[in-house]
């Protein structure tokens, strides 16, 4: 009966947690520095029992209280007609099924971390063109890409992370999730330029490949627990 | 696990008690980041008349403390938190996602009547 009452009890906290049941993640996902050094802010201010704002992120300048980190769910496109200077096509994919109805998104930033920032072994320019998938398809072969790209980019690689503001396009797909179909990712190569070597474009882009990690940083404020403005607590 | 008051003499009278609960023993340390644990302190004791007069009591119970010396019937002023502080969360859901959630008010610092 005991076991059986606390058993009770762990649900109930579960739920106040906000999640039905005890989570049992199969591998754990890198913790981004960000949200350590805002957790740590947070603890470090409970500590010295500073007042603070919950329903605001200082460190990302938005209101908010909850943070989650997506991670990438889509896959690599092979194809052999891939256009000659084009190093990789990726399908990217978020699931925003964790965000609770009532609450309000306030950030979305896309982080394509293109593998460590060093300049000893400094690779080829890079390109990057992300678009978003409008409509459903069977991803067998590589595509031109779907739609206007929204977001290009030209960098030297490797390049560290690079990030972009997809709020408006998060609404939209949190408003409508049918629309969700994700965004196609083109990283073309630049070859212009002279390394001085000769460098060999498929063990360039199989290292990009390799090295490529994308995930989708969300923050939302969720009214019943924020005041809708940053109105405080009497 | 329970932590010790500080001084016995006053162990019956309001003041905070400390109480850490270890995700470990919960098992949720697999799914949790940070932190290792949580402090789940509680309020509890009695709130007399001689302590209504001291600072961590409102004016409240100080006039329901004097009721109660003069009619036993009207209950003693009770003990409360007085100060709270919140809690931030950094875990692990079942999609993989990590996830930083901020819960106020979640634990007791200061106790009063």
């Amino acid at each position: 009966a005991l076991g059986q009452t606390f058993q009770f009890q762990e649900n109930v906290f579960l739920q106040f947690l906000g999640l039905d049941k005890v989570p049992s993640p199969q591998k754990f996902q890198p913790v981004p520095y960000i949200l350590k050094k805002i957790f740590q802010d947070r603890e470090a201010a409970a500590t010295t029992g500073g007042s603070q704002d919950l329903c605001s992120i200082k460190n990302l300048g938005v209101r908010g209280n909850v943070l989650r980190l997506l991670p990438d769910q889509g896959f690599y496109l092979y194809s052999k007609d891939l256009p000659q200077a084009s190093c990789l096509q990726k399908l990217l994919y978020f699931n925003l099924a964790a965000i609770r109805d009532k609450e309000q998104l306030t950030m979305a930033q896309l982080g394509l971390d293109l593998g460590s920032n060093t300049y000893y072994n400094l690779g080829p320019e890079l390109e990057l063109a992300l678009s978003l998938v409008q409509e459903p398809r069977v991803w067998g072969q590589s595509i031109s890409t779907p739609g206007k790209p929204f977001a290009l980019q030209s960098v030297p690689w490797p390049q560290g992370v690079l990030r972009f503001n997809l709020l408006d396009v998060a609404k939209d797909w949190n408003n409508n999730p049918q629309k969700n179909l994700g965004l196609f990712l083109e990283i073309l190569v630049k070859g212009d330029r002279d390394f001085g070597v000769n460098f060999q474009l498929e063990d360039t882009c199989a290292r990009l490949r390799h090295s490529l990690h994308a995930s989708l940083l969300v923050v939302t404020l969720n009214p019943e627990q924020c005041h809708p403005s940053s109105r405080k607590r009497r | 696990s329970a932590i010790p008051a500080p001084n016995a003499s006053c162990k019956n009278l309001c003041h905070r008690h400390q109480l850490f609960i270890n995700f470990r023993d919960l098992g949720w340390h697999k799914w949790i980041i940070a932190p290792k644990g949580f402090m789940a302190n509680y309020c509890h004791g009695d709130c007399p008349f001689s302590l209504t007069t001291s600072l961590n009591s409102s004016n409240y119970a100080f006039m329901q403390a004097l009721m109660h010396a003069v009619d036993p019937q009207i209950p003693q002023a009770v003990c409360i938190p007085t100060k709270l502080s919140p809690i931030s969360m950094l875990y692990q859901d079942n999609d993989d996602n990590v996830i930083l959630r901020h819960y106020e008010d979640m634990v007791v610092d200061e106790c009063g009547c």
